[in-house]
């Protein structure tokens, strides 16, 4: 038996977000310690990792380790439907064919029962080491969501500078150039509007744009992002969620000729 | 132009 409750739908509803364009399908890991999803894009070029630890829940309870395959799109659809204040339930028998939503209303005078068919997910398991980067930017989500935005109208690729100067996106298309460069800041009163770097090896790498604007979709969760670059290795861009885990999206470089 | 590389090629299958 797998049973999750949480408090509010709300965090569902901007995890979903920020996954379901990028995924179409996945495996949810139901453990005793939590829910975890690894999938990657129809490009194998990006990947999320999720992780909802168990004591995120207001109640956690898996007796036995299952993979519930799931559509991703199917399940934020119906998860959109609960009240931003709903405590929505997940469950699934052991051997069971469907993940079980229930929602309830704050005031307990509405109870929405849905079921999602299950569905064999063949996704290959990446084995991720942990990796040692050489920069660390933190900086606001929504600062993020505006540079790559700004940039994706220019370019296809962003090339990431970043020296303890500052960091620069840069792009260049076929109708012209630009580059935004962030300085760390000096003294914040708010850490959150901070922009901090830190840096062991000055670094520059090209990704694809389209990616990173999918990944700043998920502003939502969280109002600070730290992107992680390492030579030879893909970018980590991490969206913490407090005492519930994390959202990761991991994108191969873009490498020249 | 640059090129895109796949993921699988910094991580192994389990």
């Amino acid at each position: 038996m797998f049973e999750a409750r949480v408090a509010q739908a709300e965090i569902l509803k901007k995890i979903l977000d920020s996954v379901r364009e990028l995924v179409e399908q996945g495996n949810l890991d139901c453990s005793g310690t939590g829910i975890s999803l690894q999938a990657m894009d129809s490009s194998h070029v990006s990947l999320v990792a999720l992780l909802l630890k168990s004591e995120g829940f207001e109640r956690y309870r898996c007796d036995r380790s299952i993979n519930l395959g799931i559509n991703m799109q199917s399940l934020g659809k119906i998860v959109k439907t609960a009240g931003n204040h709903d405590a929505i339930t997940l469950s699934s028998e052991d051997k069971g064919d469907v993940l079980g939503l229930m929602f309830e209303s704050t005031e307990q005078d509405k109870v929405s029962n849905y079921e999602i068919k299950l569905m064999d997910v063949d996704a290959e398991q990446l084995a991720i080491p942990v990796a040692e980067y050489s920069v660390c930017v933190r900086m606001p989500s929504a600062e993020f969501a505006r540079i790559t935005r700004d940039l994706s109208t220019i370019g296809d690729s962003v090339l990431i500078s970043c020296t303890k100067d500052g960091v620069q996106f840069s792009t260049t298309g076929d109708t012209g150039s630009g580059s935004i460069v962030l300085r760390q800041s000096s003294s914040v009163d708010d850490e959150k509007k901070a922009v901090v770097i830190e840096v062991q090896e000055p670094i520059s790498l090209s990704f694809a744009t389209k990616f990173l604007v999918q990944f700043s979709k998920s502003a939502a969760l969280n109002e600070s992002v730290t992107l992680n670059l390492g030579d030879g290795v893909p970018l980590m861009v991490e969206y913490p969620m407090k005492e519930m885990g994390y959202v990761r999206f991991y994108l191969a470089p873009k490498l020249s000729n | 132009p640059a090129n895109q590389i796949a993921l699988i090629t910094f991580y192994q299958g389990q």
